[in-house]
């Protein structure tokens, strides 16, 4: 199945 | 102190409105270079991103960098009060525990003030790394609109997939399937209806049609949406503000397990 991403494992926190 | 006097007032009535029902409580923050607000969504899956520069606000202040918390959703309602033809002006002092609104209505006849207490949040900002995409398509806000719409009715995850051929749209569910294809049509009569694809390399990419659906809620920012996608990584949906800045989304993918 598909599993949904969070954004913030794409974008680092500043 | 903070003044930002803003003549088209209802462009931040409709920047609120869209993000209002995906954002319950942001920070928007002011600086000289201008007014940006940046929030997750409650799960964590999108970020919104808004920016509206300086130079295009009639009358920009900023003394000293703040960020102002507010509910959205009060925000709204006081929003709400405004005419749709009125100009808008925000004041908040350095210290201050609330920011005020004024709207002026163009013949100058009423006047009216309100304010809005402002709130502690807690948000992480996160860094927005600069992505080469490998397509992106711009077409019309209500075309895009309408897709997630129609598509909603079919299945809750939608593949978006550019080739050369187009930007397909496909989605399934227990009724069935739909696919949607758009194609590069920048010879329409109307620069309204103009579809234009930029297109790297080919990319599918599956998302949560609810979210898509939420962003649409933007439409009214302007005519056109880009959807800028790269492999792996979260569609960028952008709605451009004229003279003043962006409105833009961010939704994480979904990745087979």
């Amino acid at each position: 199945g598909m599993k949904q991403k969070s954004i913030s494992s794409f974008f680092a926190a500043k | 102190m903070f003044e930002a006097r803003l003549v088209q007032g209802n462009l931040l009535k409709k920047v609120v409105d869209a993000v209002k029902d995906l954002v319950t409580d942001a920070n928007f923050d002011c600086s000289s270079s201008g007014f940006t607000l940046q929030a997750m969504d409650n799960s964590h899956v999108s970020l919104v991103s808004l920016s509206l520069r300086s130079d295009g606000f009639e009358h920009f202040r900023c003394d000293r960098n703040m960020s102002m918390g507010m509910s959205l959703g009060n925000l709204a309602k006081i929003l709400k009060c405004a005419g749709n033809d009125d100009i808008v002006t925000m004041k908040a002092a350095d210290d201050g525990d609330t920011v005020t609104f004024m709207f002026e209505s163009p013949k100058e006849d009423r006047v009216s003030d309100f304010e809005l207490k402002l709130m502690d949040i807690d948000s992480e900002h996160l860094g927005i790394p600069d992505t080469d995409y490998a397509a992106t398509v711009t077409l019309p806000a209500a075309e895009y609109q309408r897709i997630c719409r129609d598509l909603s009715s079919i299945g809750d995850t939608v593949v978006i997939s550019a080739t050369k051929d187009g930007v397909k749209f496909s989605s399934s569910g227990d009724v069935g399937t739909a696919n949607i294809t758009v194609r590069q049509n920048t010879t329409a009569d109307k620069k309204e209806e103009q579809v234009s694809i930029d297109l790297k390399e080919p990319v599918a990419l599956t998302f949560a049609l609810r979210y898509l659906n939420s962003f649409a809620k933007a439409t009214p920012l302007a005519s056109h949406v880009s959807l800028s996608m790269a492999r792996d990584l979260p569609v960028m949906v952008d709605y451009q503000i004229s003279d003043m800045g962006h409105l833009r989304f961010y939704l994480a993918p979904k990745i087979e397990d």
